[in-house]
């Protein structure tokens, strides 16, 4: 079809302009509520590289916000009426970055398991962030976003037995789907699996450059 | 858009089409496991009247299959790639049921709380069901769905300690958004919130007819 077509040539475009700036872009999907603003929060905090943020989202001040009160620069994307991100619209939400100062950029899509599968952006490396909380189908019900993406985080897993999730499934489901992708499991509100999601982007890193 | 007007013409089409059977049609609204089949799954255990089921998503198996283990018959809709169900896609899952033995068809949309908006699918009730755990912000962030439904469901209290959600700012942001919109905050684990929703069905079901 022609619009992913043209959208792809211009995710290309992103991606050409971080490697000119030599900044590493990681773009996080996920359903609604997930845990992907609680992550990015808990990340700028950790690290000491000069991290940017491009917020997609209806309305987006509100995620904006609350990642701009940990001191970082964000970028707010409303999409209006659209449930998804696309290449056009992060093309343009760098302009409000300024790459030059940045190591990283994170961009937050909309949350949705479906349809940015369609539609590349441009980044480096995509992390797909489901929640026990979502039911322990939700890995299995949405294939194709796990095959789309580098790696997989399965959170709030301290609330694991209030829903009678088994994690150890969603972890299964997602290595059936995809045999290489690499799973964490976390709790962003009891600190577990953050480091290893650190070390993962390191890892990243080295092996882009 | 040429898309939308088609789209309400088969909306209203299905929507006549029920009224010519006398089956009242009610569409599930919400985001990726804020608890749809779980709400149908209790409703028609707790119900004596005949209904029926259209469960659309990516994959409508998984939904379709524990939702016709209660009994009922469910027509699956699997969308593909679309993240929404539409009325055309109803239209055809129509045709899987036998609409002459039912009283009540729940229609379950795939997980999203943008699209839906703008796609109506025919039925007498909208009802948007959120959850405590997607952040006590979801309700402020969607508001266009909410204005969209006629009855609102904040479910999962059981965790709002948990994931530090606020329920009485939830019902306020769905209160301001749309003044007469009736709010019910369930836990279909602890049974809160089940009997409400029947009697609000019922009602519903005595005002149209
Ligand atoms: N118990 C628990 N709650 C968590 C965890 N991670 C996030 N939360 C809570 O989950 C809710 C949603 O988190 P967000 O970070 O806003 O999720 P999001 O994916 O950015 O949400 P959207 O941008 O609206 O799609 C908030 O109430 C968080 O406090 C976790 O590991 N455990
Ligand atoms: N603790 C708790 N868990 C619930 C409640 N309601 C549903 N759940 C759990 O939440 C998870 C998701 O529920 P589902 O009914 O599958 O949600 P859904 O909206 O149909 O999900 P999708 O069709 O995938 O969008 C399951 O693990 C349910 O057991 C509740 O009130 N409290
Ligand atoms: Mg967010
Ligand atoms: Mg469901
Ligand atoms: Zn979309
Ligand atoms: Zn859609």
């Amino acid at each position: 079809e022609n619009i992913m077509k043209a959208n792809n040539k211009i995710a290309e475009f992103n991606h050409k302009l971080f490697d000119g700036y030599n900044v590493f872009c990681i773009d996080f999907v996920g359903a609604i509520g997930s845990g992907k603003t609680s992550l990015i929060e808990k990340y700028v905090d950790a690290v000491d590289e000069k991290v940017g943020v491009m917020a997609g989202d209806l309305i987006s001040k509100y995620d904006a916000d609350r990642i701009e009160s940990h001191g970082v620069p964000v970028a707010g994307i409303s999409t209006g009426t659209e449930c998804h991100l696309d290449a056009h619209l992060v093309e343009h939400g760098l302009e409000e970055l300024d790459l030059d100062s940045l190591d990283t950029v994170i961009i937050e899509n909309v949350g949705n398991l479906i349809c940015p599968v369609d539609f590349q952006l441009g980044s480096h490396m995509r992390v797909v962030i489901v929640s026990v909380t979502e039911g322990d189908d939700t890995v299995e019900k949405h294939p194709y976003i796990f095959q789309d993406s580098d790696l997989a985080i399965i959170n709030k897993i301290d609330l694991a037995d209030a829903v009678g999730s088994d994690v150890d499934k969603m972890v299964a489901d997602a290595k059936k789907i995809k045999p290489d992708i690499q799973v964490i499991t976390m709790s962003l509100k009891e600190g577990i699996g953050l480091d290893e999601f650190i070390n993962a982007v390191n890892k990243a890193k080295a092996d882009y450059n």
